[in-house]
């Protein structure tokens, strides 16, 4: 069986947030070392792959691995009807047919029990392979967020390029073009204000901005985001958590 | 012209 304690609902109701609307059914593997996910966009051009370390839960058992098979939205649906500073505890016993939440406010005095309907979802998983990224940028995940939201009024594509000079941002449209060049730089005051280059070589990559913004909805789980690109291969983007990580894979556009 | 690629013509199935 599964038991596994949040101190704060809203550590999951922000990870939720943040992947629900990439993706549909899913299934979260759950097992000692803590809960998994790996799942594609219904497009197939973002790969999502989501870590909780048990650490990252103020009490966690899972005896025996447990798969369970969830609507992202129907789960998005119930952690609504949670406070962000209740304390949320997850529950499946073995081969159980449903998930069941709890939501108690600190003193207690209120608990409020839900039971999602579980489902078999028949999952293909891809292995991602270990790589050699040819830049590394980690920056402020609200900046970048910023940057791609105004490159969205111009183009539905952004093309970013990588080089020891810094990240540039850039977009075409019918109105114009427009471009945000960020220099590496060290903010002492803000550590996440700081931008940190790591570059074996230049790279350039075009992504389409919509499934952009929807990675960058992850922005309220890290206050630096790290962004990994190679020419040719998808982007890995991530957001890191107390313990663990949500990661993106973006598939980019490709000249024909 | 750039087309959109998706994950599965990089990432494989184990």
């Amino acid at each position: 069986m599964l038991e596994a304690k949040l101190d704060a609902a809203s550590q999951l109701k922000k990870i939720v947030e943040a992947i629900r609307d990439m993706l549909g059914e899913c299934n979260i593997e759950c097992n000692e070392t803590g809960l998994a996910l790996q799942s594609l966009d219904k497009s197939h051009i973002v790969l999502v792959s989501l870590l909780l370390g048990s650490d990252g839960f103020s009490e966690y058992r899972c005896d025996r691995g447990v798969t369970l098979g969830l609507n992202i939205n129907s789960l998005a649906t119930v952690l609504r009807c949670a406070n962000n500073d209740d304390i949320l505890t997850l529950r499946s016993e073995d081969r159980a047919n449903e998930l069941i939440l709890t939501f108690e406010d600190s003193k207690a005095d209120r608990i409020s029990e839900f039971n999602l309907r579980l489902m078999d979802i028949d999952q293909e998983y891809l292995a991602i392979p270990e790589t050699e990224y040819a830049a590394t940028v980690v920056m402020s995940a609200a900046v970048l967020q910023r940057t791609l939201r105004d490159l969205s009024a111009l183009s539905e594509a952004v093309t970013i390029e990588i080089d020891k000079e810094g990240i540039r941002f850039s977009a075409e449209g019918d109105l114009g073009k427009g471009s945000t060049h960020f220099k590496p730089c060290v903010d002492m005051e803000n550590a996440e204000n700081s931008i940190n280059i790591t570059l074996s070589e230049p790279v350039s990559l075009s992504f389409n901005l919509q499934y952009f913004s929807n990675i960058t909805k992850a922005s309220s789980l890290s206050s630096t985001v790290t962004l990994q690109m190679t020419a040719g291969m998808p982007a890995q983007i991530e957001y890191k958590l107390p313990s663990g990580h949500v990661r993106y894979y973006f598939a980019p556009k490709i000249e024909d | 012209r750039a087309s959109q690629s998706t994950i599965g013509a990089f990432f494989k199935k184990p």
